[in-house]
């Protein structure tokens, strides 16, 4: 800049005051976009309601905390941490279930993540919530099965498979992290759930659309950084 | 670091706020309700490059280097960020996920000369 001159950057200050608002408002639009790496603003269709996003983000809270209080006890382990100065910068993305075919002993929920960010994150930990119904007395197996779509044929395939006891009505947690990576390096966005009871107990979940007892996945994600070393 | 005031023309921190609602972002992004985005404005002499913040700075040294080896190639400085913070954003993605992340460097909390 000549001396005594504005900055190059400061050029703003030349402009009309209405002018500069809209100049600053488009900035502001751009980088926000930008950064979450979104080319446009996403349109929402299915709002989810005030009080299934506050307890999921109550849940999710609590488990933090559980998990910060006990390393290395918590199931499916505790999240890396990076060293300070070389961490991506982190996302938690909440994926609620999609209710799919049900019969008098099973569920099937579906769920669809956030691929803008497969490609360039690595998924840290990915957990399943489900709210248990109070049954009668005594334990109550429930076996869980992850199902993902199989690559060379139409149906789906069992990925993983989990039998749980419910022995009280609750929230309870299941580490689906080692399923979400597979799902994400397969570049499929969608992992299916299926919770199978003995029965006689009727469906395990006590979950409706808008109710704040509606099961949810948390993936928490980091994106990748580049190691590369540059000579200047 | 100086909040710009009606009179001062030397470099200081513009408050600048983005409300969400008001451009019609407040259906997709769930918190916070906007944005204080803040930008630095106004002239840096050259008595007053490397003040504050950036005093060790390697481009200082440089601009130092070159104000002492030549008065006639020196330049001005600018009015840059020398302090910033995350915004914590809550929203829904093109998927209807709600995502919470941390976007690095986006609050201008502080403006120096450079």
């Amino acid at each position: 800049a000549p001396r005594g001159a504005w900055c190059p950057a400061c050029g703003l200050a030349a402009l009309a005051s209405s002018a500069q608002r809209d100049v600053l408002v488009a900035l502001a639009k751009q980088s926000i976009l930008s950064k979450l790496r979104l080319p446009d603003r996403p349109n929402v269709t299915q709002p989810v309601s005030r009080g299934t996003l506050l307890t999921a983000l109550r849940r999710m809270r609590a488990r933090r905390l559980d998990t910060a209080g006990s390393p290395g006890t918590a199931r499916g382990g505790t999240v890396p941490h990076a060293q300070p100065g070389m961490a991506g910068q982190e996302y938690e993305i909440l994926s609620f279930a999609e209710s799919g075919s049900s019969t008098s002993r099973s569920v099937r929920l579906h769920f669809r993540f956030s691929w803008e960010l497969a490609g360039s994150t690595e998924i840290l930990q990915a957990t399943l919530y489900l709210f248990w119904v109070s049954p009668s007395s005594g334990t109550h197996p429930v076996t869980v099965r992850l199902l993902q779509p199989d690559p060379t044929a139409p149906n789906t395939t069992t990925a993983i498979e989990t039998r749980l006891e419910v022995q009280r009505a609750g929230w309870a947690t299941l580490d689906v992290s080692r399923a979400v990576r597979s799902l994400v390096s397969q570049g499929t966005p969608r992992l299916t759930v299926e919770l199978e009871v003995a029965g006689g107990w009727g469906s395990p979940l006590l979950a409706g659309h808008g109710d704040s007892h509606w099961p949810f996945v948390v993936t928490q994600a980091r994106a990748r950084t580049s190691h590369r070393l540059q000579r200047r | 670091s100086i909040d710009c005031s009606g009179d001062s023309r030397m470099c200081c921190r513009k408050e600048f706020f983005v409300d969400f609602k008001e451009i019609g972002w407040e259906d997709w992004i769930i918190q916070p309700e906007g944005y204080h985005m803040n930008y630095c404005v106004g002239l840096c002499p050259l008595h007053m490059a490397g003040i504050p913040g950036l005093a060790a700075s390697f481009h200082t040294a440089v601009l130092n280097l070159i104000k002492a080896n030549n008065a006639d190639a020196a330049v001005d400085s600018c009015c840059v960020p020398t302090q910033r913070r995350p915004l914590s954003l809550l929203y829904y993605d093109r998927d209807s996920n709600i995502v919470k992340t941390d976007i690095p460097n986006m609050i201008v909390d502080a403006c120096g000369c450079t």
